[in-house]
């Protein structure tokens, strides 16, 4: 599903320039359920991004269902990440204008998907985040942990055949991070593909197995 | 140093009415190391922003080293803010427009402290946080671990009396993570009070106790 090769990519400031990642390669596929671990500032996050097709690399290619999609347009980009995948960010990025059932529901109304399965669907998910008695807050009304689960919450409603999930419980409490995880096993035995980073090695425990990363490169090499 | 009786916080929408904090009643000695656990959504970000006189009760009374604070004006409440406080807030909050060097700086500006120790007390903690390559990014240009470190580095460079830490280690890998918890047990034994919000038991383990809340109420009184 997932094949990268040589991916680079370069910051620049006006002093500093950093190798955010690292002539990377490795393949990803179809329903695996991976984590990504190392450091703070190592350069997790960007190649979440990249996978995400949120940003472009400086280098090298990504094939995702065996097509490059690294050069495409940013219209294309959004067009696959629309259909295709679900992104759960370091820090949310909900939208503040939206209440948590209108954060939650955006994706679908971006598949054309009827209101009543709109309902249902949004719902389910609200029970599931445990989020039913916020479903009117705004972001800001919200607490760390609840603002995460509802990205969760957004990620997952629209069924993707990726998700990307960068520190899904960094904000949770044990109880909530087990809820969270037991989501994500779920979705990836019914077929999910999921990508994770995260620095909770219990976490890790879940998935079939990590890349490690160091300085922008991965540091070990299990397959 | 801290006396607290019948705190109580209430937050009101459209439709819901949410006790954040039911009728608290605590206190904290001057040189403790407390840390506040509890699932998510049950009150401790707002436990500290009133602790930080960042937010006003609902009811009750809150004594700061024998003064009544809850219901001192905006201003008065800055001043003892930026006099005795040092805040790392959940989502970090620095200033966007502002690098790396100036956000830590700052609370050093707010105290008159001469152009030269502040270019040393920064350097300090620059390089104890591991941030010396990345002072003059700014924080869009940061990793979320970064920013994390950047906040805690900004809440101790004034050497406050008291500091306030909402989840410090949340995006943190266990090894930078450490450093943040070693150098808050540093600060701790020089005679700083830290009361610490963590979702992370090897993170309470540096205090000397922990509160407990459930549903915005104490469900432990371990004093
Ligand atoms: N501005 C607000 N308006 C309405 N409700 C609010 C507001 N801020 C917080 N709340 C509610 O108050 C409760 C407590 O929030 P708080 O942020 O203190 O929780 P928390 O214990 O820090 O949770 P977490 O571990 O997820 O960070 C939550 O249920 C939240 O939805
Ligand atoms: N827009 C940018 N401009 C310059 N440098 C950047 C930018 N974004 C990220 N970086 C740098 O690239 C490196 C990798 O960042 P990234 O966010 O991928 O790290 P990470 O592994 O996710 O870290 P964390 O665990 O702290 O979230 C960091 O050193 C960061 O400072
Ligand atoms: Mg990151
Ligand atoms: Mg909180």
């Amino acid at each position: 599903m997932i094949h990268v090769h040589q991916l680079n990519k370069v910051y620049r400031t006006d002093e500093i320039e950093t190798t955010a990642l690292d002539q990377l390669s490795f393949n990803i596929e179809e329903g695996e359920f991976v984590s990504v671990m190392g450091p703070s500032g190592c350069g997790k996050s960007t190649l979440l991004n990249v996978l995400g097709l949120l940003d472009t690399p400086s280098g090298g290619q990504y094939f995702f269902n065996g097509q490059e999609v690294s050069t495409l347009n940013e219209k294309a980009r959004a067009n696959i990440r629309k259909q295709q995948l679900g992104f759960v960010f370091q820090s949310f990025n909900l939208i503040d204008e939206l209440n948590v059932y209108e954060n939650i529901e955006l994706p679908l109304i971006y598949q054309d998907v009827a209101a009543s399965d709109r309902a249902e669907r949004v719902r389910v998910l609200l029970e599931q985040m445990g989020l039913l008695h916020r479903k009117k807050h705004f972001p800001q009304q919200l607490s760390g942990g609840q603002q995460q689960r509802v990205a969760i919450a957004r990620a997952v409603v629209s069924h993707p055949h990726l998700i990307l999930a960068d520190e899904p419980t960094g904000n949770l409490d044990t109880k909530h991070g087990k809820e969270v995880m037991e989501l994500l096993k779920e979705l990836n035995e019914a077929g999910t593909t999921i990508v994770m980073v995260t620095h909770n090695p219990e976490d890790a425990a879940y998935s079939h197995r990590t890349i490690r990363m160091l300085d922008g490169a991965i540091v070990n090499h299990p397959f």
